[in-house]
């Protein structure tokens, strides 16, 4: 099984 | 106001349409230095930007910062009405709620406008880490399209490991599995013409998982390059990049996929 990431866990709201 | 005059159609018209199936809608922000987008996808997977920089512009006036919210959908439609060739003027004035756009046709004979309203968007800029990345890949954008157009027709996902010699594209699916190695290479073609070439640059192996849905989308830009580089970095989201010609570029990032 795989989990697609969300970029919110990379990228950060200023 | 805005008043940006682009040589070609065709790059703008190429532009949307590498966006509007990934992005709905978004604002256009326009300063000094050029216009530039950035935006997610609404499962927030993927992000696209582009930048076209004033200089591309000829000429290019914009005395304050702009945010115009364009729906691509209507874009695209008015895009269509333009010829490839054509020069582009994209004009608003403040306070209004229109953009226009000016397509002349090459012999001067044929001038169309059309007038887009604008809508009031909220946008959430995500700050991107500035890192260099792992591994530097650059190859035909052309091959690039065509792997990811191979592989989705074995499974959904794709894994991408570059090493030293070389990129290795490989896909499983519950019929079967393929995979596709690029070689590092330089070649000349019969007219002593330097052809597409693969060059990788690392300081370390790199191994993602990669959605090819998104990868098959993130293509579409493939027109606009000859070349796509890829930022790669082990457990973080890949960097795709198209150069606009000398004038900016598009670039998609996508989160990676982790076993469970």
């Amino acid at each position: 099984q795989k989990t697609q990431q969300s970029l919110l866990s990379f990228f950060k709201s200023p | 106001m805005l008043e940006a005059r682009l040589p070609a159609a065709s790059i703008l018209k190429k532009i949307v349409e590498s966006i509007k199936d990934l992005v709905s809608q978004a604002n256009f922000d326009c300063s000094e230095s050029g216009i530039s987008f950035q935006a997610m996808d609404e499962s927030n997977i993927a992000l696209s930007s582009f930048l076209l920089r004033a200089d591309g512009f000829d000429p290019y006036r914009c005395d304050r910062k702009l945010s115009l919210g364009i729906r691509f959908a209507t874009l695209s439609k008015i895009l269509k009405c333009a010829g490839n060739d054509d020069v582009v003027v994209i004009r608003y004035a403040d306070d209004t709620d229109i953009l226009s756009l000016v397509f002349e046709a090459p012999d001067n004979n044929r001038i169309s406008e059309f007038d887009i309203k604008l809508l009031d968007i909220s946008s959430e800029y995500l700050s991107i880490p500035e890192q260099e990345p792992e591994c530097k890949v650059k190859m035909s954008s052309a091959e690039f399209s065509r792997i990811c157009r191979d592989l989705i027709t074995i499974g959904s996902s794709v894994v991408i490991d570059a090493t030293k010699s070389g990129v290795k594209f490989s896909s499983t699916g519950d019929d079967g599995s393929g995979s596709i190695l690029i070689k590092q290479s330089a070649s000349v073609d019969g007219d002593g013409k330097a052809a597409p070439q693969t060059t990788v640059e690392m300081s370390e192996p790199v191994s993602l998982e990669l959605s090819l849905k998104y990868l098959n989308n993130f293509t579409k830009a493939a027109p606009l390059s000859e070349y796509v580089v890829m930022n790669m970095t082990n457990d973080s989201p890949l960097m795709l990049q198209f150069d606009v010609s000398d004038i900016g570029y598009i670039r998609y990032f996508l989160a990676p996929q982790i076993k469970d």
